[in-house]
């Protein structure tokens, strides 16, 4: 039991060092409370933003908490991989800079073939996407599916997205 | 394999019925404050029995069922289409009760292979003929009836009627399971920064 | 106790039911759990967004909820009003459009007196504001403020504005 | 009254002394993620003694002080301009303690009122002269020393050395307290949500 257990950290923690270098540009890692009983101890997320000190995830700003969180999860779902993703307004916190890399990884992703498909009001992610479900409702509350935007094709129906952000 | 369509009937705020085709590759939903994408999202975590009510924002099962419409039914069904390189494990990877399931599994096996014959239900335009159903595609479905004792919920599997442990066990042979971290809910991201240690090391200790 | 508590109450609602209207264009109320006696039970919102059935607040959208949560606090202060309120990134999960109801009453209670001082991304509140003070950091991690810009002059050194969104 | 300008030295990502003018009406504060927007707000609850360093995101008072820079003192001095129009309680409105803080207030009066002497300390250029400033403006500033023994905090109004308790009175009287609900910080919104529908009802209790 113990094996699995520190063959799955080793594995999600190589996945998070290099997924966090890769979305935060800096140094990130996670760590065992208690290395020789971790069934004792707790696990925590330290990262270290490029030119700052190591500091723990609590520390940290909005945004670079939801960059350290995503980076986690993905490290998760690399060691377990999904035939696909839903991924629920994970850019909220981000600036523009941090949403546009964010969805650059996403896209990075599906190309090597899991499919993704994620709520966002951002420009960058519906951007980098293949296509995009347009969501409306009427007026009496009754959601509306107005169209898939294929993108590169003409956009259509598709005027809920025009009016976020 | 990927999600090939979702339809949605009557569940939360989409009243009558909606298909909403997906591709393989990378989708955006977007739209207005309170329009519905969320519910899009957790119509698949309802349809594949990934979550409880209270994580589908609903305080019972009833509350799922459309409240504009009169209709006291609800139902989700999500079309998935196979791939030739799909990893299909022999048992679900991290069912926790992987000896109880090889026997479930061989019987699934017999009943939901790849020959079984599919019963036909309403009529679904949007899908091959039924020859190439079973060999191409994957149909997950869940409705929810209200009725004056309660509410009832039924699965089926490939058109044909299960159960929630069934359709773990075959859904679990390709990775999708609830003890995956394959759908971040809406306000998902702060619980990693908030949870305490203990519970995010036991995060490595369900996965292992 | 009981009769402030009581005032207290029909005050805020009374605001509550004001705001909300306003912001999210629909009918809100606050509700005692036990109206008889108060200290005994809790106290819920309920929000009808236009078109929609009465619901309690943890049924809401995401954007929803803020806005609910943001009618709520803004009623709390309307009731003990200080001189000047501080909100950081409270606009979030809005859409564009709710993002621009948002900027636009802020706008409206810092022309009435008081003063605000909001941290957002979010280019509607940027454009309602008087002045923006711009925040980036250094190479090694330390904050530099670049400048406050007056809107109306010389967008100057304020690259980090351009950066986000 | 509003803030007039924010001084920050040393304090969380500020190293070396940082100015920040304020001005009536309606101020954005934007940047890139982790640049210090928060930080700000952070710096304003700090010197105003509005909240406990966990809600700074600090495990303790030390942790404010800048990393980077040598120094072992943070100090934060918030400027406010009075305007005529200002309404003043005789006594905090929300003190729970407000039969303790008459007595108090008198002594107050006579220390700060507004003829006390000013002292001087590091020259403040962007402070009108002196005979104005007991006029016209109110400081309040907080420092911390780290020492081998464990952090100090003291606290100043108009200048002089003053008591956390003080200062709340003080600033009571123009209705700015940590029971008012006029900082919003990130995160919080969810927070009204999330609370149990008691401790909501508690919010009334607190301001009735
Ligand atoms: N059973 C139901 N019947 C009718 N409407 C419902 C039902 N359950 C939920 N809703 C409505 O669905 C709406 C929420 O939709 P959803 O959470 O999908 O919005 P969203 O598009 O994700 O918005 P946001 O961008 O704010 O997160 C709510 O306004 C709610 O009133
Ligand atoms: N004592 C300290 N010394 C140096 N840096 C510190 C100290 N305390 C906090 N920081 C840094 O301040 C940064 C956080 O700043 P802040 O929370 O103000 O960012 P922000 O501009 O609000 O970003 P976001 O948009 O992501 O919310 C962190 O990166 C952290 O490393
Ligand atoms: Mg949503
Ligand atoms: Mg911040």
């Amino acid at each position: 039991k113990l094996v699995s257990f520190k063959k799955a950290f080793e594995h999600v923690d190589g996945n998070f060092k290099a997924i966090f270098q890769e979305l935060a540009d800096g140094q990130g890692r996670l760590v065992l409370t208690n290395p020789e009983q971790p069934f004792t101890g707790g696990m925590t997320i330290e990262a270290q933003p490029r030119g700052k000190k190591m500091q723990r995830i609590e520390a940290m700003s909005g945004g670079e908490k939801s960059l350290t969180s995503l980076a986690f999860v993905f490290s998760l779902q690399r060691y377990l991989p999904a035939p696909f993703y839903a991924l629920d307004e994970v850019d909220m916190n981000l600036d523009g800079i941090n949403a546009e890399k964010l969805a650059h990884m996403v896209k990075r992703e599906s190309i090597k073939g899991a499919q993704f498909i994620v709520v966002s009001l951002r420009k960058p992610m519906i951007d980098h996407s293949d296509q995009t479900v347009g969501v409306t409702q009427r007026k009496n509350g009754i959601t509306k599916v107005t169209g898939v935007n294929l993108h590169g094709e003409e956009l259509g129906d598709v005027e809920a997205i025009n009016e976020v952000n | 394999m990927y999600i090939y369509q979702i339809e949605i009937d009557n569940f939360k705020s989409f009243s009558g019925q909606t298909v909403i085709p997906f591709r393989k590759g990378f989708t955006t939903v977007s739209g207005p404050n309170g329009s519905g994408k969320s519910n899009i999202i957790d119509s698949i975590l309802f349809c594949l029995g990934l979550s409880s009510s209270r994580v589908m924002r609903a305080e019972k099962l009833s509350d799922l069922v459309n409240n504009l419409s009169k209709r006291k039914e609800a139902k989700v069904r999500i079309v998935f289409k196979k791939e030739p390189h799909d990893r299909v494990f022999e048992e679900a990877l991290d069912s926790s009760n992987s000896t109880q399931s090889t026997v479930l599994e061989q019987a699934s096996q017999l009943v939901l292979g790849e020959n079984a014959p599919v019963k036909k239900h309403a009529p679904k335009p949007e899908l091959p003929a039924e020859s190439a159903l079973s060999q191409d595609f994957i149909t997950v479905s869940r409705r929810i009836r209200e009725s004056s004792s309660g509410s009832s919920s039924t699965y089926y599997l490939n058109e044909q009627v299960s159960t929630l442990t069934d359709i773990h066990e075959y859904l679990g042979r390709y990775n999708i399971s609830p003890g995956c971290f394959n759908v971040m809910m809406q306000g998902d991201v702060a619980g990693f920064v908030n949870m305490s240690s203990v519970e995010r090391r036991k995060i490595i200790d369900e996965i292992a």
